[in-house]
């Protein structure tokens, strides 16, 4: 998995819609005054993965997170934050299987190489029959996590932007360090305390990367 | 499973001593697990001895020692267990120039493998980082994206 | 006694809204006495409403927000009862340099009648006092005292 | 009260004695790398002012302010620490019930005005006969408020040399903020932490000042 975009709209201060675009791996600061709203963000990303107490999102309720309005604009009925990550492992699960039958392919068809597309579709179409449209090397399968929540108090999980349920996103993500106890994701004022920490709660730390 | 935290715990520690040498410039860092009846019940002792300095008890640590310490264990973790991004927000505000530096640097080696979104005020860690969102409130109240740095290419704004 | 906790009370209040005023430069900030049977059981509850921002409960104040509304509180207690000394360990570190400069300044506004003791890693805050100390340790886990700026004239080492 | 001088010796860090000068006012920075000791400072006047809990100093009994020795030098046997403070209020009490005597005695020999030592002193002796020889305008009471804790338990307050009791020190600095719940010595990561404590905790604060 690789990260490409977060989107939020809605949420705390980003009262309208805003995104961050990466390209998967490298340093992104993200700066500014006091106050401007740069740890919503982490806020945003915390939240989306699944976050379930008001608290660790610095609020009262969970309520809380939607835009409740400045002296010229009106409060929003709803926060939604997405994540769009790119799924590295994708075309290799379906490969698995036919790769090797397809090498032998390639063999015949013409020059062997990954990320030289069209080429392998000619040459597949010739020998096997079968057709893979998503094959291609250059293409990756995209996936987007969202989460939503109304002032009513109704939530929703997202994926690829049909409703799921939560468990669907934590599948997702497991072992990668993003869980609850996630190490990955290192709020304002943490650093300090994580070996302040008791030793019993370190453990947790090991257990999630386990 | 146990099998599965103790082969974890041994491969972190190996690297929590790399990654503490690296940030310290020097010095011994690693884990310990606590004595306990019961092995799942055992906690985690962490033992820093900066460069020069005698082995002690991580709460005679300073503000900066510890963050640094805590910084090791966890890059530690993520080379174990890589995630795809990681949010690091103002983890720099108690170091000094030198330990910044080499931070950003641990950070650099580590990022071809994952995003790291590093929110800060201090410009050298900013010079560090060749994507830059600024974020403003122009309008009071409402947070505004604006794309400062993008790989050196020309900035753009942040929003649709 | 009762009495003088109330005189206490309103006197640090007036001066709260002063020093919030100049710390965030705008902007309102009180403390309310929370409801208890029994006043001598009443808590403090700060209300802080940054310039350009709606009334808020101060849980949801960014990190530097709430590290200045409680410099804001402290130098109103200060200015109603002044101490001798005054030590700030890295008070500034979550603070940017706009909020920096508003800090350092009051600072020197209340230094006349208190001696300041400003532990910083920040260039802004050096800059703002005039005698400067450094602490090295050249022999390994030893501290040194230097002076290193005395209101301009040259420094000495302070050891004996 | 000004405060005029800091010394440390066997305090932590600060095994060889060292000291730092003030000149009552204004504002003093301490700076330096990752941990040289600038918090051990802080602990040091926090500790002599009489603090009692080691956790407060960061350490897990009181024994851990000693200085405990590195690679080439021996552990002490003991931690001192000493605050020279200048009493600026001492020479008004004396004075109040001569200081009106007095200025009738100037007016009868010569120029009148404070800080004009020499002359006081000469019109004072023709009519009056009484000598105050501390009364010199420029001359203040220094104060030295030490504290000293042996490797073997021991432990000892010192007001200007000689012995005194914890209770002294404290109503020396009764009603300054310097107290136990002193607001005057902020330590590091604790601003952030201030507002984030119960109401009543905070109450406190008010009560040290009132
Ligand atoms: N639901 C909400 N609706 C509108 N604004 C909100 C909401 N929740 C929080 N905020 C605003 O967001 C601001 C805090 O933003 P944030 O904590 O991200 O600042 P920051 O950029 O991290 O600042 P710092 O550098 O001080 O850490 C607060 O001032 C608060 O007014
Ligand atoms: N009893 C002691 N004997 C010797 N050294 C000690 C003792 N107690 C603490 N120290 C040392 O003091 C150092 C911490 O110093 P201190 O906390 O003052 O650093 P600092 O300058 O404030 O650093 P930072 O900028 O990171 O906050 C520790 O590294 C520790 O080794
Ligand atoms: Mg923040
Ligand atoms: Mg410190």
């Amino acid at each position: 998995l690789k990260l490409k975009k977060v989107e939020l709209v809605g949420f705390k201060s980003f009262c309208d819609r805003s995104e961050l675009l990466f390209n998967g791996g490298g340093i992104t600061a993200i700066v500014g005054p006091n106050g401007c709203g740069k740890s919503n963000i982490s806020d945003a990303i915390n939240w989306v993965l699944g976050e379930q107490s008001a608290k660790s999102l610095r609020g009262g309720s969970m309520q809380d997170v939607i835009f409740n309005g400045t002296r010229d604009r009106q409060p929003t009925g709803m926060a939604e934050v997405s994540l769009t990550l790119i799924d590295t492992d994708y075309h290799e699960e379906p490969r698995d299987e036919a790769e090797a039958v397809e090498a032998v392919v390639v063999m015949e068809g013409g020059e062997a190489g990954p990320g030289n597309g069209t080429n392998r579709s000619n040459a597949t179409s010739g020998t096997i029959g079968h057709r893979y449209p998503h094959r291609d090397k250059g293409e990756h399968r995209e996936v987007v996590v969202s989460r939503r929540l109304f002032r009513s108090g109704e939530s929703e999980y997202l994926l690829n932007g049909k409703v799921c349920r939560l468990r669907d996103i934590q599948e997702l993500f497991m072992g990668t360090g993003l869980g609850p106890e996630s190490y990955a994701i290192i709020e304002q004022g943490r650093i300090g305390q994580i070996l302040s920490s008791k030793p019993y709660e370190r453990r947790a730390l090991i257990e999630e990367a386990a | 499973s146990r099998q599965q935290f103790n082969e974890a715990f041994e491969a972190i520690n190996v690297n929590f001593q790399e990654t503490f040498r690296t940030l310290f410039g020097g010095g011994f860092g690693m884990m310990r697990l606590t004595e306990a009846a019961n092995a799942a019940d055992a906690g985690i002792d962490v033992i820093a001895q900066p460069p020069g300095k005698r082995l002690q008890n991580v709460l005679l640590l300073s503000g900066g020692e510890k963050a640094l310490t805590a910084l090791a264990l966890l890059f530690a973790i993520f080379r174990h267990q890589p995630s795809p991004f990681c949010v690091l927000d103002e983890v720099d505000a108690p170091l000094d120039d030198s330990n910044i530096g080499r931070f950003t640097e641990l950070v650099r080696q580590m990022s071809p493998n994952t995003q790291f979104i590093v929110i800060t005020h201090s410009k050298k860690t900013m010079e560090a980082a060749p994507v830059l969102y600024g974020v403003t409130m122009q309008e009071p109240g409402i947070s505004k994206l604006v794309s400062v740095k993008f790989n050196g290419s020309q900035p753009h704004a942040a929003v649709n």
